[in-house]
């Protein structure tokens, strides 16, 4: 779940990906 | 007077921020009235996740933002997240909703858990921004310069990003003169937020300890 994330994880995995594709 | 360059690159700015705003689903979930103290944390959390997400997808369009070394460009994001999360609460906070969405979402706030001496200076810090009224353009832009801060932790080439945040200062100068001629000091006072979000990122982290706790 998100809330197990750190801030770090959520940045590095949104950088990666592309939510517009 | 702002160039046709500059007026496109704030087009650029101005769109990413437009863009990438935090899904209405899962916004429209925080007016939903009936909630345990634990769903309360969870949805929090979730909105925080999220925020997050939409910062990274508005940062990557920062023109010069994605040709940063990969390591400096999350140390940004690391840096900036917490200040640039608040600004775009505040500004929520001080734009028109629909009646009573304001007070469900403050009293949501207020009933999370989070100790009163951190929620003062959050809500002055939301009042302070709604009442600077500031035009979208702005508040794109003031959000793009936060995050574009050179000397946050980590990061290494410091100097790319100032070449980065220095043209966005300068259209920023212009518009505030621009949209605001009877009020010289207006671009000082958008300056003066940014310092004050900096004590509230400082405070976050006892913040997150002190809500996590309770």
């Amino acid at each position: 779940p998100a809330s197990n994330l750190g801030l770090e994880d959520i940045i590095r995995k949104a950088l990666m990906g592309n939510l517009e594709e | 007077v702002i160039t046709k360059d500059q007026q496109a690159f704030m087009n650029v700015i101005l769109d990413a921020y437009n863009r990438h705003q935090i899904p209405p689903d899962v916004a429209k979930k925080l007016l939903q009235e009936q909630y345990s103290a634990e769903e309360n944390f969870l949805l929090l959390t979730e909105m925080a996740t999220s925020q997050v997400q939409v910062l990274v997808e508005f940062t990557k369009h920062i023109p010069g933002f994605l040709s940063l070394d990969h390591e400096d460009q999350i140390a940004l994001l690391k840096g900036s997240a917490v200040e640039a999360s608040f600004l775009r609460s505040a500004q929520v906070f001080s734009s028109k909703m629909p009646n009573g969405h304001t007070e469900v979402l403050e009293e949501r706030i207020r009933k999370s858990g989070i100790s009163e001496e951190f929620m003062t200076p959050m809500f002055n810090f939301y009042k302070t921004i709604g009442e600077l009224h500031m035009v979208e353009e702005e508040q794109a832009l003031l959000t793009a310069i936060t995050i574009m801060t050179p000397d946050r932790p980590y990061v290494k080439d410091q100097q790319a990003v100032e070449r980065l945040q220095e043209p966005m200062l300068d259209v920023l100068r212009k518009l505030c003169a621009l949209h605001h001629p009877h009020e010289p000091q207006y671009f000082a006072r958008l300056l003066g937020r940014l310092t004050e979000l900096r004590t509230l990122n400082h405070y976050h982290a006892e913040m997150l300890t002190s809500w996590r706790m309770n």
